[in-house]
């Protein structure tokens, strides 16, 4: 799976995701599909997530929704909320990731796997990490 | 808050320093380096971040190293069937598209079904068919195969037994 998420000049949030789904899937079976609200979700003044992971359970926990939301109503940070829900995630017995940007341009990088390929970049540079 | 900033992943799972050699470690630090200018160059130039996200899947899609585009991994009857979404914050306006099998580039599918047709998402072979009828490069589903895919579906079919990283979407 691969991902994007960024904010504008002006401001504006967007987030995109692509994904192969899992190896020897069965045809026909959508269950790693980035489902909005699920892998992939953006509303300007809140937030912007993009997900990588076990697929069935980000959609049964609708983990991107579930960060913007608690971003939105509870006031909590988008590391706290990717926190909780990254947790719903492995109480359901998966793991993966997430990359979140705020509305104030602040990121994150959230995962409960061993590894993310992840990067940023903005007027002061480029970084990338893998473990 | 800065001017513009762009964030991106290529997946996660079991990644080890003892699994990766310097070589590959140099190669996917190099795909992702790519990623971020392609959709850095758009931000810089006072572009929207929507399509900026656009612009830094692509390359990722085209290299095989992630899962999704060329390089896929391959379903259980040997075919590749891929996913993709967008979403732009400005209007919650989405779309996105699933099993799709014959369209190169995923996330322009996902994006046509968000600003040229009615609906949020498509699937199967009318997703392929709507990506088609957008003038989207299509190609055959074989542009997406790779030995290493190959081999990973060959060793989950015989052990029955997916690694980690095998049931990462």
């Amino acid at each position: 799976t691969v991902g994007a998420v960024a904010i504008d000049k002006d401001g504006n949030l967007a987030a995109a995701t692509t994904t192969g789904g899992m190896t020897a899937k069965a045809a026909g079976r959508v269950g790693d599909s980035p489902l909005i609200g699920a892998a992939t979700y953006a509303e300007n003044g809140v937030c912007a997530v993009s997900a990588t992971g076990h697929g069935e359970y980000f959609i049964r926990v609708g983990v991107a929704k579930t960060i913007c939301d608690r971003v939105k109503l509870a006031g909590e940070t988008i590391e706290q909320a990717s926190e909780t829900a990254l947790g719903e995630v492995a109480e359901l017995g998966g793991d993966g990731g997430v990359i979140v940007i705020g509305a104030d341009g602040t990121f994150a990088f959230v995962f409960n796997s061993e590894g993310m390929y992840r990067g940023v970049v903005d007027p002061s540079g480029a970084r990338t990490a893998i473990y | 808050m800065p001017e513009w900033r762009l964030v991106i992943h290529g997946g996660a799972g079991v990644i080890t320093r003892d699994g990766m050699s310097p070589e590959m470690e140099a190669a996917y630090t190099a795909a992702l380096e790519t990623a971020l200018e392609a959709g850095a160059d758009v931000l810089r130039s006072g572009g929207s971040a929507l399509d900026a996200v656009e612009a830094a899947v692509i390359p990722m899609e085209d290299d095989p190293l992630f899962n999704a585009g060329y390089g896929a991994v391959m379903t259980a009857s040997q075919e590749h069937e891929l996913d993709a979404s967008i979403m732009d914050g400005r209007e919650r306006n989405a779309g996105a598209v699933a099993g799709v099998k014959r369209v190169r580039n995923p996330v322009k599918a996902a994006r046509a079904v968000m600003e040229r047709s009615e609906h949020v998402m498509f699937s199967g072979d009318g997703a392929d068919t709507f990506a088609e009828g957008q003038g989207l490069d299509m190609v055959d589903n074989s542009y997406f195969y790779t030995e290493r895919r190959q081999n990973a579906l060959e060793r989950v079919l015989k052990n029955r037994q997916r690694t980690a990283e095998d049931r990462h979407g």
